[in-house]
């Protein structure tokens, strides 16, 4: 079913928030539900901030995507 | 660190400022930046040298959106700055986001905490994963020394001590809900939640979501003190009050209530009382009780007066619970004592302590 716009624009953030800190691989995220890689990305950042480790798109980690921040990756890879 | 614990070969760092933010002066930039730097030079045996024209190893600028790294900003808020790891070229470059606002006060953002944050990158410094660290990825205004143990631990593990560091006095790191000797400074309810305070942190424990959420006290209430002694909730009054010393504050979820903080002493305590140990409001009588070392006293919320008779001694009154109380909860007609790493269960029917555990276990340890 087409996501409503509203998680869609959710989505879109946390798309860009994992790829720049977190190293998601570009492109290769459906607009449907959680891919594996789109899951594993978001438990890494749960777990980096102390978050409940879901990897699902919840409330608690919207909040902390929306905090300003450096904007160096967290995690290692870096490119 | 970074991959490969990149670190500059040389502990001799030059740096330039290219361009400066028109939000501040020029010498307010300086200082911040100077500041910033020192920051790491008292710790290590790093010096700072400034350019005033041609390459250094960290070139520092302002810019906004796209800004010549291909790697743009987002204007206000969100990104606030970057900086890259020691190396060759844009290595130990560091950029500031010229939409956001720069203050050298709590107004806006501090650009001292940021640049020393970016600049512990510049020295090969990635995130901490400890929300009251330096290099925490997220922006927080803190006053005081503004390194954790966390911080100074990362960069003297690449450059070693200052061999004539001055004392320096580093904020300790976050407290580890599953450390079996936790103890509590404090403990209420707020809204539904359960708000733990431990140091500089609280925990915010949610019904629906078991796992703990540690934050900076001053993140969510700037105004109050980074130390806690005591603190409870009038549900009636949708307010949660914070004792730290004489003083008490009342906040209103997030806001500050006008007229706080006040003495303790307008609740009628004695002027000898110079701090709440605890304070638990029991729902359904109206009544708040004080701990104070070994006796405890009982606030009448509806009139605002201390009930006569107080204070009592608190084992007199509560079998079983022998000790000083570091923080109390009311939750399902239980009363719970915290002290030290463990937490004694009162039960109101049975009129004694009817169990002992952990004082963590609240936070699922």
């Amino acid at each position: 079913l087409p996501l409503p716009s509203e998680n869609k624009d959710n989505w879109l953030q946390a798309e860009k928030y994992l790829r720049r800190f977190y190293g998601l691989p570009a492109g290769l995220q459906g607009r449907q539900g959680t891919s594996g890689a789109f899951k594993t990305k978001i438990k890494e950042m749960q777990s980096f901030f102390k978050l409940k480790v879901t990897g699902n798109l919840d409330d608690n980690t919207l909040e902390f995507m929306n905090l300003p921040r450096c904007g160096v990756p967290d995690i290692g890879e870096y490119n | 660190h970074f991959p490969r614990d990149l670190k500059w070969q040389n502990n001799n760092v030059t740096f330039r400022i290219l361009n400066y933010t028109p939000d501040l002066t020029k010498s307010d930039v300086d200082r911040a930046i100077r500041t910033a730097l020192n920051v790491w030079s008292d710790v290590t045996p790093l010096t700072f040298k400034k350019l005033q024209n041609g390459i250094a190893d960290i070139m520092i600028s302002f810019g906004s959106k796209e800004h010549g790294d291909y790697n743009p900003f987002d204007g206000p808020d969100g990104l606030l700055a970057h900086a890259y790891p020691p190396g060759q070229g844009i290595g130990g470059d560091t950029h500031f986001d010229e939409d956001e606002h720069w203050t050298k006060d709590s107004s806006a953002y501090n650009l001292f905490i940021v640049a020393a944050h970016e600049l512990g990158h510049a020295l090969g410094m990635s995130h901490s994963t400890d929300a009251g660290a330096l290099m925490y990825p997220i922006y927080s205004y803190s006053t005081g020394f503004v390194l954790a143990e966390d911080d100074i631990e990362g960069i003297q593990a690449l450059y070693g001590p200052n061999p004539d560091q001055k004392k320096v006095k580093p904020k300790p790191d976050a407290p580890d809900k599953c450390d079996p000797m936790l103890s509590f400074d404090a403990t209420t309810e707020l809204r539904g939640e359960t708000i733990i305070f431990k140091d500089r942190f609280y925990w915010r424990l949610h019904p629906q979501m078991p796992e703990p959420e540690q934050t900076l006290i001053q993140f969510t209430w700037p105004s109050l003190p980074n130390k806690v002694d005591a603190a409870y909730e009038n549900p009636e009054k949708d307010m949660v009050i914070i004792f730290s010393g004489i003083r008490m504050w009342a906040l209103n979820g997030y806001n500050l209530v006008d007229g706080y903080p006040k003495y303790i002493h307008k609740l009628g305590l004695p002027k000898t009382v110079r701090k709440v140990d605890a304070a638990v409001h029991i729902k359904g009588t109206g009544k708040t009780l004080l701990f104070t070392d070994e006796e405890y006293w009982s606030y009448d919320e509806a009139t605002g007066t201390m009930d006569s008779g107080y204070p009592r001694i608190i084992e007199d009154d509560f079998p079983g619970m022998d000790d000083e109380v570091d923080a109390a909860l009311y939750q399902h007609g239980y009363l719970y004592f915290f002290h030290g790493h463990v937490q004694y269960e009162y039960s109101y029917t049975a009129r004694k302590v009817i169990r002992i555990m952990w004082t963590n276990s609240i936070l699922n340890c």
